[in-house]
C-alpha cells in the first residue's frame, strides 16, 4: 500500500 | 479534501492578503509583529520541506509556494522596504522567540511520527505554528489600538485552524486511519490562544467600536 504517512494536509 | 479542510486554506490565504494589503496600500507594517512574521516563515520552510519530493496534487503545491513566498516577501517588506521598515514597532515587538524556537524543536525531537530528518521538521512546525502567534498578540496588548487591516490579520489567521480542527474531526468520523494526535492537539492549542483575542474582537465587532485588547 501506498505509504499513507505523506501529509496531504498544508 | 473537505469543504473544512478548503475553507480553512482560503481563510489562511485571506488572512495572507489581507497583510500584504494592508503593508502594499498603506506602506506601513505598524501592529505588525515581524517575530511573527519571521516564526511562520520558519514554519512553512521546515512543513514543507516535501514540496520538491512529494507531489500531492496541483493545489497542494501552489499553496505551498504561496505561504511560503509570502511569508518570505512580508519579512523581507519589514526588514529592508526603506519605506515600510520605517513603521514597524521594533519597540513593541520584544518577544523573546527563541524561546518558542527552542521548545519548540525539543518537543519535535521527543514527540514526531517517525524519528526522520522531514518528520521531526514537519513536527517542528506544527508545533511552532501553535505559538508563532504570540508575539502578534503580545505586540496588539502593548500598542493597544489595532488598526482594522491588523485586527482582520489575527481574526482570519485564527479562523483557519479553527477550520482545521473541524477537518480533523470530519477525517477522524469518516477515513477510518485517521491519526493525527500531532496536528489536531497542536491545532487546539493554537485556536485557545486566540480565544481571548476572538472574544475582544467580536466585543468590538458588536458595539461597532475600535478593537481594544486590555493591556
Amino acid at each position: 500500500i501506498e505509504e499513507c504517512n505523506v501529509h496531504d494536509e498544508l | 479534501m473537505n469543504i473544512f479542510r478548503l475553507a480553512g486554506d482560503m481563510t489562511h490565504l485571506i488572512s495572507v492578503l489581507v497583510l500584504l494589503l494592508k503593508i502594499y496600500a498603506t506602506k506601513s507594517c505598524s501592529g505588525i509583529s515581524l517575530k511573527t512574521q519571521e516564526l511562520y516563515a520558519i514554519v512553512f520552510v521546515t512543513r514543507y520541506l516535501d514540496l520538491f519530493t512529494d507531489f500531492i496534487s496541483l493545489y497542494n503545491t501552489v499553496m505551498k509556494l504561496v505561504f511560503i513566498g509570502s511569508s518570505l516577501a512580508i519579512v523581507w517588506c519589514m526588514r529592508y522596504h526603506r519605506v515600510v521598515r520605517r513603521s514597524y514597532d521594533r519597540e513593541l515587538d520584544t518577544f523573546r522567540y527563541w524561546i518558542l524556537l527552542g521548545v519548540s524543536f525539543i518537543l519535535a525531537l521527543v514527540l514526531h511520527e517517525k524519528f526522520t530528518l522531514q518528520e521531526v521538521f514537519w513536527a517542528f512546525s506544527i508545533y511552532l505554528e501553535a505559538v508563532a502567534i504570540l508575539p502578534q498578540l503580545v505586540l496588539l496588548q502593548r500598542s493597544g489600538n489595532v488598526d482594522n487591516l491588523a485586527g482582520q490579520y489575527v481574526f482570519f489567521l485564527g479562523a483557519y485552524r479553527a477550520f482545521y480542527i473541524l477537518n480533523w474531526i470530519y477525517r477522524y468520523l469518516t477515513e477510518q486511519r485517521f491519526t493525527r494526535w500531532i496536528s489536531c492537539v497542536s491545532g487546539l492549542v493554537q485556536t485557545a490562544l486566540y480565544a481571548d483575542f476572538f472574544y475582544y474582537y467580536f466585543i468590538s465587532w458588536k458595539n461597532n467600536a475600535k478593537l481594544q485588547l486590555p493591556a
